[in-house]
């Protein structure tokens, strides 16, 4: 754990006391990078975040009730968790209609989310409206409509409408059903697709969205900054929602995608089933991350 | 020497750089050892020849293994297919009938993610596109009693290949993985050899955590080859190397679109050069 590393490499300044300076930290500093990339945050970024410890560890007094390590460490924690962003992000929700789309590259857990997040706002006292507008994975429309019978809500679907369509047609027929807050589920594209990518512009034009919310799958390696900037770029997404970290990986995909887009992570997967999604933590993400 | 730089510091973080942002985080340092020793022995006298060095070394280390299915001595190949949630198990096994179909061999599928919602639909529309048979349960049933009834009709159609889909499960979830065990041997029982292949669908994305899948999907049912999925993204997949490395099982297609044709074998030299761009 990286607390261990750190207090091995730190014991030889156990006696001394004194200040934090750029020679007895350096190795400290390593061993944090590596800590980082080995919880595969972006290569860049974890260069980026040490620099800044650097910054403010250097010249910092050793107290006396703890080892430089375990200060060393605090540093690095709490950076990280203010890096992660503040605590509750919540779903900007309005009096009126609430209209949410999900986006993301294939297979991150849009639709499963889709439902999730359906189930968590009906808790809060809202009625979910479900919009199928992926017509082009085989079933995706089905899935939808399986999970809306699941928790008993609606699923507007169309046949043979494009995307910008449906999601226009199913959120001017949310009223009229009793509904509240839209949720909007989308294919999963490559941020490199330029035709799909606009096509989320598009719906963007034609439909007043008010969140739109990337989901990252946690196990996402180096490429994380790649998809989330390109999303960001084209969209301006208002949040990101991180899935599958019920699983064993650091999820430094996290400290990634915060650093390259500024948006707040609002909500984390943590199973299959429709009760598995839970506010953003972000001090707990940050041990995550440490190891 | 001949220009180029010496290796200096400079250049390791260089090299790091390049590694670790293709995802071989996990076997940069013991490659840049192979780079440095290399180096003293005079088999690389520049940073130039770094790079060459090592588009043969990761070539090497990621050839040899078998990349053709192998085929049962007699009666019907089973192929199963096991991954992570989300990683492109049902539309890898889509691409895989069209590359047997290709073959003139006959393909027979199983349905076997009973879970998730409508994962049986999504497979049997694929069925239908590829004019394939399949076998399914109930939605819910279990998928050991689904692997069973396909090996049976497998058997009785004599077809050639049995592709087996699964649901997808974290290698974290113990029950689940108990489960896929069991779903393989039931395989094995009713046909000797079987399952001929095991097939981990890894998504291209993953970073470090695809090596941890990697090890326990080995471990639980003797993975025998890798697929590597979303490679048309900018993911360059480099996870495959530290996969090689520690738990020795080769990558044997990429899949690279959505669509049936988006299958190919795994050629490494290719694959190497992309990964050290
Ligand atoms: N363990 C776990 N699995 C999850 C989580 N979220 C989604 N999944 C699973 O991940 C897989 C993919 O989920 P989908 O909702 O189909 O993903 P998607 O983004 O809609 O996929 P595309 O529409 O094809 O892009 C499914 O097996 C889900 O059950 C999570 O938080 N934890
Ligand atoms: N771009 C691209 N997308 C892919 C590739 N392989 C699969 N996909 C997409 O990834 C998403 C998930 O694929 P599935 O085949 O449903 O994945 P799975 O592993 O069966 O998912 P679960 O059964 O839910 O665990 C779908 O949108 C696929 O179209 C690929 O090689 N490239
Ligand atoms: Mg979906
Ligand atoms: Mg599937």
């Amino acid at each position: 754990s990286i607390s261990k590393s750190l207090d091995s490499v730190f014991s030889r300044f156990r006696k001394k006391g004194g200040v934090l300076t750029e020679e007895n930290i350096q190795e400290g500093l390593r061993e944090i990078r590596q800590a980082l990339l080995e919880a595969d945050v972006n290569f860049k970024v974890a260069k980026g975040f040490v620099k800044s410890i650097q910054e403010q560890a250097v010249g910092a007094e050793v107290l006396k009730s703890v080892s430089p390590g375990q200060q060393l460490i605090k540093i690095v924690h709490d950076e990280l968790a203010v890096l992660m962003g503040e605590k509750a992000a919540p779903i900007q929700l309005n009096p009126g209609l609430t209209v949410i789309m999900m986006v993301g590259l294939q297979g991150s857990g849009k639709t499963t989310t889709c439902g999730k997040l359906a189930k968590l706002l009906s808790k809060q006292g809202r009625k979910p409206l479900l919009v199928a507008a992926d017509i082009q994975r085989p079933a995706a429309i089905e899935q939808l409509r399986v999970l809306g019978k699941q928790l008993e809500m609606p699923v507007y679907t169309e046949e043979g409408g494009r995307p910008p369509d449906i999601c226009q047609n199913g959120v001017r027929q949310a009223s009229s059903q009793g509904c509240d807050v839209v949720i909007l589920d989308t294919a999963g594209r490559l941020h490199i697709d330029d035709a799909l990518m606009q096509e989320l512009e598009t719906v963007r034009k034609k439909v007043a969205v008010d969140e739109i919310l990337l989901v990252c799958d946690a196990m996402t390696g180096q490429d994380a900054v790649n998809s989330a900037k390109e999303f960001n770029q084209r969209l301006e997404v208002s949040g990101v929602i991180l899935t599958k970290l019920d699983g064993d990986t650091r999820g430094g995909a996290a400290l990634s995608i915060r650093q390259v887009t500024g948006k707040p992570i609002k909500f984390v997967g943590v199973g299959e089933k429709l009760d598995k999604l839970e506010v953003f933590h972000p001090d707990r993400m940050a041990d995550r991350i440490l190891g | 020497f001949s220009g180029g730089r010496q290796l200096d510091d400079d250049f390791i973080e260089d090299l790091e750089e390049v590694l670790y942002s293709s995802d071989m985080g996990a076997t940069a340092v013991k490659i840049i050892e192979r780079v440095q020793k290399a180096y003293k022995k005079r088999e690389i006298e520049s940073t130039e020849q770094v790079f060459e060095f090592l588009k043969k070394d990761l070539a090497e280390r990621l050839s040899g293994g078998d990349t053709s299915l192998r085929r049962a001595a007699s009666g019907p190949t089973v192929v199963l297919v096991a991954g992570v949630n989300g990683s492109g198990k049902t539309t890898s096994i889509a691409k895989l009938t069209k590359h047997f179909k290709e073959q003139g061999l006959s393909v027979l599928l199983a349905a076997g993610d009973t879970f998730r919602a409508a994962a049986v639909e999504q497979l049997t529309i694929w069925a239908d596109r590829l004019d394939v048979p399949i076998v399914k349960g109930e939605t819910g049933s279990d998928p050991a009693a689904v692997a069973y009834d396909a090996v049976e009709a497998a058997l009785a159609r004599q077809v050639d290949i049995l592709l087996v889909d699964t649901a997808g499960r974290l290698h974290t979830q113990k029950n689940l993985m108990t489960e896929l065990e069991k779903i393989r041997n039931v395989l094995s029982k009713k046909i000797a050899d079987a399952p001929h292949e095991v097939l981990l669908v890894l998504d291209a994305t993953t970073g470090q955590n695809a090596v941890q899948q990697a090890k326990l999907f080995s471990e639980t049912i003797q993975v025998t080859g890798l697929v590597l999925s979303k490679l048309d993204g900018t993911a360059k997949g480099g996870a495959v190397i530290s996969i090689r490395d520690q738990v020795d099982i080769p990558v044997k297609f990429i899949g690279v679109g959505e669509q049936p044709d988006d299958l190919e074998v795994f050629e490494p030299a290719p694959f190497v050069d992309a990964l050290l761009e």
